[in-house]
């Protein structure tokens, strides 16, 4: 590789260490790389604990991070968002990258007072997201 | 949300349901086209405070009828039997409800006469307006809710013979009752003061909720005679039970959209929501489920 070196200095300041890791970076997945995060929230903070009974705290977590660009199996996505990826790098970047979305969601039961003062008891679909993926 | 007008539309339920004049206050760009809110009866009273910037409490400015104590603390008592703290409903056992909803009376009238034979006799006509009820929930059960303090002695087991029987009655025009109901049952006061009573009226209510009924009448009359399991058979005489006036408690299931119906799951096989959960422990193959918890660790 000296040899080399000497015979085409320009070629080899590509492969120096320190370019080395920038040449590998391109592989490496995201750092933040599309993932379910945390948040919890209490009605009272919406003030609408007045009419809110139960449960007093909610979590409805959120999906947030890049999708790397070899989805595959790993998130379950389609390989339409793979084609989607490719359209955005290499033929038209105005169409936007795959984006970080909920896959999967729990229900959440609700106790609330009426505006006439009934109280009803409910289980609501999909209130709180339990799966990423990207799309 | 639709109201349940002469057009036969659809009330849809939301526990952020606004008032039917929001969603005509809300900036039409953040109107949703009429067919496609059903269902999306969340959707006016969340963009109204979303377009207000900021979660302003707008429901502040909504008066509420509060509730009557004892009836919120029996539904804080169901929800703790229906769902988990963090309101993760439970799998239920026997009934597949996914919709409760309790109704005080709007208005009462009591009489009390006494009877040579039956004993004291309470008897009160109430007015129950369901009109919260939709379309859309179906009535699988519903039930008489009573409450009694009683002033008797805890220390032995005391049983009541109680006779109900229910009307419905018509106050505007006074015609004799179209349906009258009754059923006895009995009462059985151990050690705690105060006895929650469901007496079942769903096939009373059932043909009514069917009909749209939106306001139900009913002149229900109750005699309660007091004996003591233990020593004698014969009834004593009638016991003075405070009654206070009946809540009236409708097991729904809400067949909308947004409702949750966790019964299908179970008959689909996959988990409910409270097993499905755990299925996110740290013990689950990383590389298969992407896209939950922190991948910093799974990746390593």
């Amino acid at each position: 590789s000296r040899q080399r070196r000497n015979e085409n200095p320009k070629a080899a300041s590509a492969t120096s260490p320190y370019n080395l890791s920038e040449y590998f970076k391109q592989f490496v997945f995201p750092q933040n790389e599309c993932e379910l995060h945390n948040f919890r929230l209490s009605f009272s903070q919406l003030k609408w604990d007045k009419w809110i009974i139960a449960p007093h705290r909610y979590s409805p977590q959120y999906c947030q991070g890049d999708c790397p660009r070899a989805m595959g199996h790993r998130y379950g996505s389609p390989v339409h968002t793979m084609v989607q990826n490719l359209i955005s790098e290499q033929l038209d970047p105005s169409v936007p990258r795959p984006s970080c979305v909920p896959a999967e969601y729990s229900p959440l039961s609700v106790l609330t007072i009426e505006p006439d003062g009934s109280i009803v008891y409910k289980e609501y679909e999909d209130m709180i997201a339990t799966k990423c993926t990207c799309r | 949300p639709h109201s349940r007008g002469p057009g036969g539309l659809e009330k849809a339920p939301g526990f952020l349901e606004a008032p039917e004049d929001v969603a005509s206050e809300l900036n039409p760009v953040l109107r949703l086209p009429k067919g496609a809110r059903r269902g999306y009866a969340l959707l006016p009273p969340l963009l109204k405070v979303l377009s207000e910037r900021g979660a302003r409490s707008w429901h502040s400015e909504v008066p509420r009828l509060q509730p009557d104590s004892r009836a919120l603390r029996f539904m804080k008592r169901l929800y703790k039997m229906s769902a988990t703290r963090e309101g993760i409903p439970k799998a239920h056992k026997g009934l597949l409800y996914n919709t409760v909803r309790l109704f005080t009376p709007c208005s009462e009238r009591r009489h009390r006469h006494r009877d040579l034979v039956k004993g004291d006799i309470h008897s009160v006509d109430l007015l129950f307006n369901v009109d919260r009820v939709t379309a859309l929930e179906h009535l699988l059960k519903s039930v008489l809710l009573y409450s009694f303090d009683t002033s008797v002695p805890t220390s032995s087991s005391i049983t009541f013979i109680c006779h109900l029987s229910i009307k419905e009655h018509d106050f505007s025009s006074q015609v004799c009752p179209s349906i009258s109901h009754s059923l006895a049952f009995s009462l059985h006061f151990g050690v705690r003061k105060r006895k929650w009573v469901e007496i079942d009226v769903t096939s009373f209510l059932q043909p009514l909720i069917a009909a749209n009924r939106r306001n139900i009448h009913m002149a229900v009359n109750f005699t309660c005679l007091m004996g003591d399991a233990q020593r004698s058979t014969k009834l004593e005489n009638p016991v003075n039970v405070t009654l206070v006036p009946p809540s009236l408690l409708l097991y729904l299931n809400d067949t909308s959209e947004q409702a949750y119906h966790g019964w299908n799951l179970l008959r689909n096989g996959r988990k409910s929501p409270v097993r499905a959960r755990q299925r996110n422990s740290p013990l689950v193959d990383p590389a298969g489920d992407k896209g939950k918890g922190n991948s910093q660790g799974k990746r390593a």
